[in-house]
């Protein structure tokens, strides 16, 4: 009995859970099975799965959309975790919706980046905003938003360059376009994503709460590159932390890669 | 960090004279979470504190007079030792040219790599040529041209083609007309999960014969890199390890992982997204920062 509770502690350590939470999570177990006098494994595990869901599962999962007036998805995240990618891919949904979709080329500083979004605008037939490689991401932000109103678009997505949380100016930054976005729009963006690499360790909750510091009104996660073998348990203590829902998953680099985010799903790839 | 964790356990211990077996093995719990905290593997953790262990309960430890300091240095000691020796210079000799693919996950920093590293070379008076073997993320070649321009290294690519072998093959046949020393082939990000994308790889080292293959892995990944090392270097084989974005805080567990389960060299650390942000590996700049 006490290998089955070391087994589970691995399983949940190597799916990058934490070491901490995993402990946590054990000790939590062994007191339901003693208090509900379980006897079985298989019973022992779902009783665990039923824990996790109950940390992963948040109720304000739905997209915010605004009625009548523009809509701003607004992404962010560290270095090649999958943020422009992401936009491509929510982009096409909304799209499929029947709206009408902008893109802003607001990573104005990584060799490739602004073309890298102008060819998925283009193979979606999306219209991108964009300046100069080098230029002000807040100018071409502002821009952005400006086109988005006379063209009458339903939703402008905004690319950010990726950044580290510890670079103070980069968060600084970040926090720039936020108020410009804010000043502009007359509101706060309708989303705000923070773009997670579901193979990130537990660098994962330093970062996250770094990036939260600096822009309180993050609405949502999005669990990338969850088609490996990364389980991306880091997840788990993030939202318990947190408590910001995951929107959605991608499981590949297609535009169709993307689902909302089921908590059994996620679960089962930890648990098998 | 965890050098002051041992330092709280065993500062509690000190005053008891001589410390018992079960004093050791308390404060090695420390030491184990301490490495998983880190991202160190789950696996490479228990083998790790076991060996630590053997050392610690050893004679002259136990009879020091400041064991928390004894077990940190064995502890550091041990690190440094698992990750091997340090790179005094980067050594791409022997065939001309000599060849490289850089391989690894999506994301994780091969083209800003194969830039920085022609920039690295062509500061040791090398002669670096480029070769964009990405067909399939957007904009994956323009980004390599952006970098070989800046750095004035001669780049080949081509759009319209969509055969990883023959771009790979041109582009040497042209940095040999252009007497280029060092060819470096930036290839598509891929999971080791996917078939076809590691037989792509596969075919591609047994049609070019690559003098080296570097594993390019980002510094923040977690448990999930001991997978990766593995499965690249079962099924593709590789030769080095590049360890990406250790500019940012995190502790770098990965690295230890990767060596303990490929046994190869990490050569190259990726300290910034600027084209001179490459260093070389130091093992007890890595051991330390693991330490915390
Ligand atoms: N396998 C897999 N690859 C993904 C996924 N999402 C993105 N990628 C790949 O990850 C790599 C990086 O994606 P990007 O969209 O450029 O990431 P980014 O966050 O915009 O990167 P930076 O702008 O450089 O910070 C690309 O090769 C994508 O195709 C996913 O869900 N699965
Ligand atoms: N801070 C920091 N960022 C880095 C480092 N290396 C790469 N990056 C950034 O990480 C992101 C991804 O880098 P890429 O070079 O596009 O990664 P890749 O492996 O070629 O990506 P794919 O081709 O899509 O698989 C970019 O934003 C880079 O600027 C590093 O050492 N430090
Ligand atoms: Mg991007
Ligand atoms: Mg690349």
């Amino acid at each position: 009995n006490d290998l089955f509770y070391d087994n589970l502690e691995e399983i949940l350590v190597t799916s990058d859970i934490g070491i901490k939470t995993s402990m946590e999570l054990v000790r939590t177990l062994k007191e339901v099975v003693k208090k509900d006098k379980i006897k079985e494994t298989q019973k022992a595990i779902e009783k665990l799965r039923e824990l996790i869901v109950d940390i992963v599962k948040i109720n304000n999962q739905k997209l915010n959309i605004s009625k009548d007036e523009l809509s701003i998805y607004l992404f962010i995240g560290v270095n090649g975790v999958g943020k422009t990618t992401t936009i491509a891919k929510v982009g096409n949904l909304l799209q499929k919706r029947g709206l009408k979709v902008m893109f802003s080329a607001g990573d104005t500083f990584r060799a490739g980046a602004i073309e890298q979004l102008k060819v998925w605008g283009k193979s979606l037939e999306i219209p991108v905003i964009s300046q100069q490689e080098g230029s002000d991401p807040a100018a071409v932000i502002f821009d952005s938003i400006e086109a988005a109103k006379a063209r009458d678009i339903d939703v402008l997505l905004i690319d950010t360059a990726g950044r580290l949380h510890n670079k103070k100016n980069l968060m600084e930054e970040m926090k720039k376009i936020n108020k410009v976005i804010q000043r502009e729009d007359g509101k706060k963006p309708e989303e705000i994503f923070l773009v997670i690499d579901s193979g990130t360790g537990q660098n994962a909750l330093a970062s996250a709460e770094e990036f939260i510091k600096n822009v309180p009104d993050i609405t949502g996660l999005i669990l990338t590159k969850l088609d490996g073998t990364a389980k991306g348990g880091m997840a788990i203590p993030l939202i318990k932390e947190l408590n910001i829902p995951i929107k959605f998953v991608c499981l590949g680099e297609g535009v169709k890669d993307i689902d909302e985010f089921i908590p059994e799903k996620f679960i089962e790839g930890i648990l098998g | 960090s965890l050098s002051e964790k041992l330092q709280k356990a065993f500062s509690k211990l000190t005053g008891k004279g001589r410390l018992s077996e079960d004093d050791v093995i308390s404060a090695l719990k420390e030491v184990q979470i301490a490495l998983l905290e880190a991202d160190v593997n789950y696996k490479v953790v228990k083998d790790f504190t076991k060996k630590i262990k053997e050392k610690a309960i050893g004679k002259d430890v136990l009879e020091s007079l400041s064991p928390g300091q004894q077990v940190i240095k064995i502890v550091n000691d041990e690190l440094v030792e698992l990750l091997g020796g340090k790179i005094d210079k980067l050594e791409f000799s022997g065939r001309k040219p000599f060849i490289i693919f850089m391989v690894g996950l999506q994301g994780s920093g091969k083209t800003t790599t194969s830039g920085k590293l022609a920039y690295m070379l062509k500061a040791q008076n090398k002669k670096p040529f480029l070769i964009g073997a990405d067909i399939y993320r957007p904009a994956a070649m323009e980004q390599l041209e952006v970098l070989a321009k800046k750095i004035d290294v001669n780049i080949f690519f081509d759009k319209n083609s969509k055969d990883v072998e023959n771009i790979v093959s041109e582009g040497i046949s042209i940095a040999n007309k252009n007497n280029s020393d060092i060819i470096i082939v930036d290839t598509a990000g891929r999971q080791h999960l996917d078939d076809s994308m590691m037989d792509e790889l596969i075919n591609l080292k047994k049609s070019i014969k690559p003098d080296e293959i570097i594993l390019v892995v980002d510094g923040m990944t977690g448990q999930d890199a001991v997978n990766i090392g593995k499965e690249f270097n079962e099924k593709v084989g590789i030769d080095s390890v590049a360890v990406t974005k250790m500019d940012g805080d995190s502790r770098g567990g990965a690295v230890i992982s990767l060596r303990q389960i490929t046994g190869k060299q990490i050569k190259l650390i990726g300290m910034g997204e600027k084209i001179d942000q490459l260093e070389l590996f130091y093992p007890d700049r890595i051991a330390s920062r693991i330490l915390g």
